[in-house]
């Protein structure tokens, strides 16, 4: 279960990054 | 967009999945961008969580006697950990340019790595789970082995004793990992094998019973034998059509690529 939690976060902050990076392109679109 | 065999491995990597998808598009879509926004905030938080995933799993490692997960698992991790490095990277060439290509570039690899390697680890992980289910199910196809040597009342009571609860754990655990699975054709195989696995087991020891009757009596026991063994058959069957079934996956890694 802690690996499951710790895989988790992992993705959760790279969604969190990839939002961030894909903010500025969405205002180009 | 890959299929993921269970849920809790879907309702963690599919969030990203999306993202993922929909950075590789606009990147594709908008060479020549906006400039992009100062991401060490975001790429360092990712490179905690790696640090942390990488300390679960190594102690995940260090504590599992699954010899497959413990060489399989430290691939996934290091996969993990390679791509933070090209995150780490990407924000650091942003820095200076928030236009290069090459920054972007290595943000889309890093990202899709930080998925293949999460998901290469999840289903790491997820095969030593379904490793100890066929270590439960494997467990009962042993008692079956001994069904026919069963010859007085005293060893059947004992058989009986040793039996129930390794059938009740396959059936709870079995049970619990087919609502895991997104595979409604999976799950009903599975159904359907522990309710034919529960019907069978009563007939097994009423004919286990029967036979070592007729044995006490004298009487021919060849028709009782059979009987027996018809129902040891379809335990072993069934039992190992779980097995077979809890092997089948739906995930493909290639899919990411």
């Amino acid at each position: 279960e802690i690996i499951l939690d710790a895989a988790k976060s992992i993705i959760e902050a790279t969604a969190a990054l990839l939002r961030a990076a894909s903010a500025s392109q969405r205002e180009l679109m | 967009m890959p299929v993921f065999h269970t849920k809790t491995i879907e309702s963690i990597l599919e969030p990203v999945a999306f993202q993922v998808s929909r950075l590789v598009i606009l990147h594709e879509e908008a060479e020549d961008g906006n400039a992009m926004p100062d991401l060490s905030k975001p790429v360092e938080a990712v490179s905690w969580a790696v640090e942390n995933l990488t300390k679960v799993g190594k102690e995940t490692i260090n504590k599992s006697d699954d010899q497959i997960l413990r060489a399989d698992m430290p691939n996934s991790l290091q996969r993990v950990d390679r791509a933070a490095r090209l995150l780490e990277e990407a924000a650091y060439m942003l820095k200076s340019d928030p236009y290069s290509q090459q920054a972007r570039q290595l943000l889309i690899e890093g990202s899709r790595g930080i998925l293949q390697g999460t998901s290469s680890l999840l289903l790491c992980f997820d095969e030593s789970e379904v490793r100890k289910l066929i270590k439960s199910c494997q467990k009962v196809l042993a008692y079956m082995q001994v069904v026919e040597v069963i010859e007085r009342m005293e060893d059947l009571v004992t058989f009986v004793k040793d039996l129930t609860p390794a059938l009740t754990k396959v059936s709870r655990d079995v049970n619990l990992r087919q609502r895991e699975l997104t595979h409604q054709a999976h799950r009903e195989l599975l159904l359907r094998c522990l309710e034919n696995l529960k019907q069978e087991a009563p007939g097994l020891i009423s004919s286990m019973k029967t036979y070592i009757q007729l044995l006490n009596s004298k009487s021919s026991t060849q028709h009782a034998a059979e009987n027996r063994n018809y129902h040891t058959g379809r335990m072993v069957h069934e039992l190992n059509e779980i097995i077979r079934v809890l092997q089948l996956t739906t995930y493909d890694d290639d899919e990411w690529d």
